[in-house]
């Protein structure tokens, strides 16, 4: 899956791919003051046996959850949970509905998005992406955006989470690169010197269909040297 | 003069020629260049002209032979040289360049030794604003010019009462250089600096002069109006002073969507601040914010108490970005705040009420579809206040917002992205803030007049001018009587004014200063610039007969407008090619072509940024 992090305060972007094993679940918010836990599952693209090579990964499966308040929701390209103690809700992307839970919204857009509240100042979207339907190798998943993160404490981590901070940044040094239209540069980031590429993602809240590309400063290497750690350390057991 | 060449090219000279009467303004732009170089090289004339103005006319004389432009229908013109354009011959000779401002470039291979001439001639109506008219002129000749010239007079039958020239480029050296004067009818202002006073620096070869050359006035006013006559056309200015202040109501929408995050918002912030220091005790406000969902500061409008104000200021500062972009819930919710208050009568009896909308994106929520809601604006409003929208930045429906202002006695502007937004919001709001009369219509004799332009008008507010002309059927007609009829702050006011038709024309007769028919061509400009405008919210039968009436006009008028193009003939080689000068549309406006000169690897800024995990 490829992340954008919004830099404001440079009113830049920056961006990384983490590329993983279908399967593997990725943390991507913690923040163990309000309890507010986001994870990702991904999945790979449909392939036949011959098909040898990389292959592009997606979230398949997301788990959103609060631990004080005891609810998850777990979110797939075919259905929405929402579960609250021992109770289950099931809501299907076909549903246009808006929940106002005491502690939670949610807004279910028919077949393309869901907004979430978790109470004031904590707000995600999930995008729905579709396959198209002659499309052989692909699977429909899902992208996942910060809309409002005020009410996330400063502990928050997490392949995203960690982003929440203000992160200061230089661009040094920018030169051609392989691809013409894409300049090289290096970028001085938490004390290391890293080769950035120019480029552009894509961001899919306003058109779910074709995106808005954003520009930003790639980092390679599954953004090493970039995010803490490596990033088979947000690499945690299950969704939930 | 060695430096005066650069890559062969001499611009010999440039003059910049300004003829304002009665504020229309013609200008010419003449410049000279000649090849020095023993090989044929290209010459590029590059000019900027207001976005206000009409291009009229360009020649290009290239070693005695002159190449004047054509002005066509647009659609014929791109259907003649498509052939041409296809093959990469041609290319659009006009562009929007500044937030004011649109570039005519043009450029030709000239043969060695020999020499060309460029004039370009353009129309405007200067606008007055803050109490002032003002006429901008680019400075950019590239280059060191043995003879450069600025020159600009002015005719004005009501007398001069002020006149001041600024340019942003000046040096205490230059400013003797600088001639300003202004006595009676008639004032002037020259600008002529010597090859040595143009250098940036003492022996440098490259030029200080790059900026914008500004002329400001303002004429007397003994009476409330002026009416000027002369060949068959009539052109009435309306500017009573001394008139007692109107309460005002009014409600900002603003867009607090996620794309408003950032800067943009703080700049919004920082404007409504100021808004609320400069709003008077008497006045009405409240905020509506839309995002996700549509939040009302107040239910109802309040007075600008100190107190509330004190609340306002906190409530300001305490806004956030809250999701998409519900334009119609925004919208008609202080449509409706409006509505219920003159139901109640809450409001003072003796006020103007309007709604100033500011947004930087699309409708993303509740109602998308942009002609329902234009629809369900109108029918909200139904005529009954002002509506004026702020688009911020590019990433928006520009045309949608000003057919929905347009239909709504209002007017779109749009606020550039930039680190002076704040100023541009809070000047816009400086523009409306004060409210002399509402519900102005001025009348004339009807068996005697034909062809008004627009003669209603919902709000005047101090500082600017209203402006009616027409033509006069009635040949024997001695004298116009108007009748402007209006609410003021006490009492409904009757204003009149009654102009000699032989006293004017003779009053206008100092021939040195009038350019042949220019009241003629002022109301022409005048009407095509309002049927354009009434174009843009009409459909069908109704549209179709305002393009083609303000095609006619414009090429009667020989004016290059939205509707028609020039045709310029460059000669080349064996072979003549064509290029087409277009007038571009605000609404169709991408960013600036000055942020061009931003490195390829920089941002530009995007609605909607979110940290976030998604694929391809």
């Amino acid at each position: 899956p490829h992340f954008i992090i919004d830099v404001p305060q440079k009113e830049d972007a920056l961006c990384f791919n983490i590329n993983e094993d279908p399967g593997v679940v990725l943390n991507l918010i913690r923040d163990p003051t309000t309890g507010i836990i986001v994870n990702g599952q991904l999945i790979g693209d449909v392939t036949t046996d011959n098909d040898a090579g990389l292959h592009n990964t997606y979230i398949g499966r997301l788990g959103i959850i609060n631990t004080q308040l005891n609810l998850t929701l777990e979110v797939t390209p075919e259905k929405i949970v929402l579960h609250n103690g021992t109770k289950q809700k099931t809501f299907m992307w076909l549903d246009e509905v808006i929940l106002l839970h005491p502690s939670l919204t949610l807004k279910i857009i028919r077949k393309k998005s869901l907004e979430v509240s978790l109470g004031e100042g904590a707000t995600f979207e999930v995008v729905l992406h579709k396959k198209w339907k002659k499309h052989l190798s692909h699977a429909d998943f899902l992208g996942f955006y910060i809309m409002d993160s005020h009410r996330l404490s400063e502990n928050t981590h997490g392949l995203l989470g960690q982003f929440l901070h203000p992160i200061d940044f230089n661009i040094l040094e920018v030169h051609p690169g392989s691809d013409p239209e894409k300049p090289d540069a290096t970028m001085i980031v938490k004390n290391n010197q890293l080769t950035v590429t120019r480029g552009w993602q894509k961001d899919y809240t306003e058109d779910t269909k074709r995106g808005t590309n954003v520009p930003c400063w790639f980092i390679h290497n599954n953004a090493e040297g970039l995010i803490d750690g490596t990033y088979t350390d947000y690499v945690v057991p299950s969704l939930f | 003069a060695a430096d005066v060449n650069v890559d062969g090219i001499d611009i010999h000279s440039m003059k910049i020629d300004c003829k304002i009467t009665s504020r229309f303004a013609h200008t010419i732009i003449t410049s000279q260049a000649v090849n020095r170089a023993n090989v044929s090289k290209e010459a590029l004339f590059d000019v900027e002209l207001p976005k206000t103005a009409f291009i009229t006319n360009f020649v290009m004389t290239i070693d005695g032979v002159s190449y004047p432009g054509i002005i066509k229908e647009k659609e014929a013109a791109q259907q003649q040289y498509q052939k041409a354009v296809s093959r990469g011959q041609t290319a659009g000779l006009v562009k929007a360049s500044g937030r004011k401002t649109e570039k005519f470039s043009v450029s030709v291979n000239i043969a060695a030794a020999k020499n060309v001439t460029f004039e370009l001639n353009y129309e405007e109506l200067l606008k007055r604003s803050f109490g002032k008219y003002e006429l901008l002129i680019k400075v950019n000749p590239k280059q060191l010019v043995k003879q450069f010239e600025i020159e600009a007079n002015i005719f004005e039958p009501q007398g001069i009462s002020y006149l001041d020239a600024e340019a942003s480029f000046i040096t205490n050296d230059l400013l003797p250089v600088m001639q300003k004067s202004f006595s009676g009818k008639k004032g002037r202002v020259v600008f002529k600096p010597t090859l040595d006073q143009q250098r940036s620096c003492a022996d440098c070869p490259t030029t200080l002069l790059n900026g914008d050359f500004v002329i400001k006035y303002d004429v007397n006013r003994e009476t409330p109006g002026n009416i000027q006559i002369v060949n068959g056309y009539f052109v009435h200015f309306f500017a009573p002073k001394n008139i007692t202040r109107l309460s005002k109501n009014i409600v900002f929408i603003i867009d607090v969507s996620i794309s408003m995050s950032g800067r943009k918002l703080e700049q919004t912030k920082q404007a409504l601040l100021k808004i609320l220091e400069d709003i008077k005790e008497d006045d009405y406000l409240n905020f509506v914010l839309f995002g996700s969902d549509v939040h009302k500061w107040k239910d109802t409008l309040i007075q600008a108490t100190p107190e509330n104000l004190e609340e306002a200021r906190r409530y300001v500062r305490d806004i956030n970005i809250a999701g998409w972009t519900n334009l119609n819930g925004g919208l008609l919710a202080g449509i409706e705040m409006l509505n219920e208050a003159q139901r109640s009568g809450t409001l003072p009896e003796r006020s103007a009420s309007l709604i100033i909308m500011l947004t930087d994106g699309r409708p993303t929520k509740g109602e998308t579809n942009t002609q329902t809601i234009i629809d369900n604006v109108r029918n909200a409003i139904q005529g009954k206040y002002p509506l004026y929208n702020l688009g911020f930045g590019y990433d928006l429906d520009y045309a949608s917002l000003e057919k929905m202002a347009a239909e709504n006695n209002g007017l779109a502007r749009r606020i550039y992205e930039d680190s002076d937004s704040d100023l541009q919001l809070q000047g816009f709001y400086d523009e409306v803030a004060n409210p002399l009369l509402t519900e102005v219509e001025l009348k004339y004799p009807e068996n005697a007049i034909s062809d008004l332009t627009q003669n209603n008008f919902k709000h005047y507010y101090d500082g600017s001018e209203i402006v009616v002309a027409g033509r006069i059927t009635d040949n024997d007609l001695n004298s116009i009587t108007a009748e402007v009829t209006a609410h003021g702050a006490e009492d409904d006011m009757i204003f009149a004014e009654q102009a000699d038709v032989e006293e004017t024309t003779k009053a206008l007769e100092e021939r040195e200063y009038i350019f042949g028919d220019f009241i003629r061509r002022l109301w022409a400009y005048l009407t095509i610039h309002q049927l354009l405008e009434k174009r843009n919210a009409a459909k069908g039968e109704e549209k179709a007969n305002l393009t083609a009436k303000a095609l006619e006009m414009s090429l009667q008028y020989k004016f290059v407008t939205p509707l028609t193009s020039m045709v310029v003939t460059k000669p080349e080689d064996n072979e003549d090619k064509t290029a087409l000068a277009d007038k571009p549309l605000e609404a169709e406006a991408t960013r600036q072509s000055s942020q061009s000169v931003v490195p390829s690897y920089s941002v530009p800024a995007t609605s909607h940024r979110y940290t976030s995990v998604d694929g391809d």
